[in-house]
């Protein structure tokens, strides 16, 4: 554990909490891509699979565990409590057009041909491009909250912040895994334009609006 | 050898 990949996982910690507070507040879930939130359950679920076949650490399991759990969480609130508030008519995209070519991907290119590796690995391609239907969403509607953007900069930057985890483990630990850092760099740059609206709109406490 | 099944990261 090194300091940048301590922040990345409190950032993503942190991204998901202010989303859950921000739909139970507001008792809304106006403006968030159902779609995307239904990936990253996919995501974690696919992922943490070896929750029940190696043990890492208490941190590793407990993280992993509640991940799990708050996605689930957020995607009962969109599509049950809070389902009146959920703006599906902006919430267009086509996830076959991800899941599949990602699951592909995963049979093709992966570390090891087995069961867990592959939803390992599919799981690492499909968080890449979770955030795409969000994105699509937010270009649809030509706006996001002020507190969705802080969402959206807290979820990309535990990525961008992961890439300083993998430098630094690449130079003092020797460890590479290229499946994750190509994935992280795909992730991270799809988020950069939204990183530069963030910081010349929202950070001077004004709203993100984008031209029709 | 690293043992691949073991996940540190998340």
């Amino acid at each position: 554990m090194n300091i940048f990949r301590l922040i990345g996982d409190m950032s993503h910690l942190l991204a998901i909490i202010l989303l859950l507070l921000k739909m139970w507040k507001t008792r809304s879930c106006a403006g968030i891509s159902g779609k995307s939130q239904i990936l990253f359950a996919l995501v974690f679920a696919s992922r943490y699979l070896d929750l029940f076949t190696s043990f890492v650490s208490v941190y590793n399991s407990v993280m992993k565990i509640f991940f799990i759990s708050t996605s689930l969480l957020t995607v009962y609130l969109m599509y049950f409590k809070f389902r009146a508030t959920y703006d599906s008519n902006h919430d267009t995209f086509r996830v076959e057009f991800l899941v599949i070519p990602v699951g592909g991907l995963a049979f093709l290119v992966n570390h090891e041909f087995s069961p867990l590796e592959i939803l390992w690995t599919f799981s690492i391609y499909l968080e890449s491009v979770a955030i795409l239907p969000q994105l699509f969403m937010m270009s649809k509607t030509g706006e996001a909250e002020t507190i969705t953007s802080h969402y959206l900069f807290a979820l990309g930057s535990y990525r961008a912040l992961y890439i300083l985890n993998w430098v630094y483990r690449y130079y003092f630990e020797g460890f590479f895994d290229l499946i994750a850092v190509v994935a992280g760099c795909v992730q991270t740059i799809l988020y950069c334009d939204f990183f530069y609206l963030y910081i010349t709109k929202v950070l001077k406490g004004k709203r993100i609006t984008l031209p029709a | 050898e690293e043992d691949i099944h073991k996940k540190d990261e998340l």
